[in-house]
């Protein structure tokens, strides 16, 4: 555990915490898209299957179960409780485009070729690209709610700063997972955009609204 | 190295 390490599972929580309260507060779920919320559930679900086989820390556990709860909580809010707030016509990325090459691609590029270690990669894989329904529901709509791209910039800050927890355990532990780092920059690289935006216009106090 | 043995981070 290193600080960078550290840094990026709170932002990773912070995200999600942040996600859910808007959600709960506004009694809503206009802007969000839910197609990367279940895809996000399925990231945790396979990844975290470890859970039932080995034990890490309690660190460790504490987070992947609060992950894990989150994450369905919020694809229940969505498409259970409020799901009359749901922006089904914007949300029309097609997932199936990322849920196939990915499980190919899990099953071609692994550690090894075993039903966890498979899922685990699939959950890699496909976590650096299950932000694409939302970032294209903002694109559709043209525009994000202040409190979305709170979210966001704190979903996109998580991976960034593993990067860094990659470079630190690199040097000082010898310890590298080529899988992990390449869709991790692939992940990161995806926000960036997004990050521009942010910077340039909500923190400025702006809206965020793209040019039509 | 041992890369990737067992999965650690979240």
């Amino acid at each position: 555990m290193n600080i960078f390490r550290l840094a990026g599972d709170l932002s990773h929580l912070a995200a999600i915490i942040i996600l859910l309260l808007k959600i709960w507060k506004t009694r809503s779920c206009a802007g969000i898209s839910g197609k990367s919320q279940i895809l996000f559930a399925l990231v945790f679900t396979t990844r975290y299957l470890d859970l039932l086989t080995s034990f890490i820390s309690l660190y460790n556990t504490f987070m992947k179960v609060v992950y894990i709860g989150c994450a369905y909580a919020t694809v229940y809010l969505i498409y259970m409780k409020f799901k009359a707030t749901y922006d089904g016509n914007h949300d029309t990325f097609r997932v199936e485009f990322l849920v196939v090459p990915v499980g190919g691609l899990a099953f071609l590029v692994n550690h090894d070729f075993s039903p966890l270690e498979i899922l685990w990669t699939f959950s890699i894989y496909l976590e650096s690209v299950a932000i694409l329904p939302q970032l294209f529901l903002i694109s559709k709509t043209g525009e994000a709610e202040t409190i979305t791209t709170h979210y966001l910039f704190c979903l996109g800050v998580y991976r960034a700063l593993y990067l860094f927890n990659w470079i630190w355990r690199f040097y000082f532990e010898g310890f590298f997972d080529m899988i992990a780092i390449v869709a991790g920059v692939v992940q990161t690289i995806l926000y960036c955009d997004f990050f521009y935006l942010y910077v340039t216009k909500v923190l400025k106090g702006k809206k965020l609204s793209l040019p039509a | 190295a041992d890369e990737a043995a067992a999965h650690d981070e979240l």
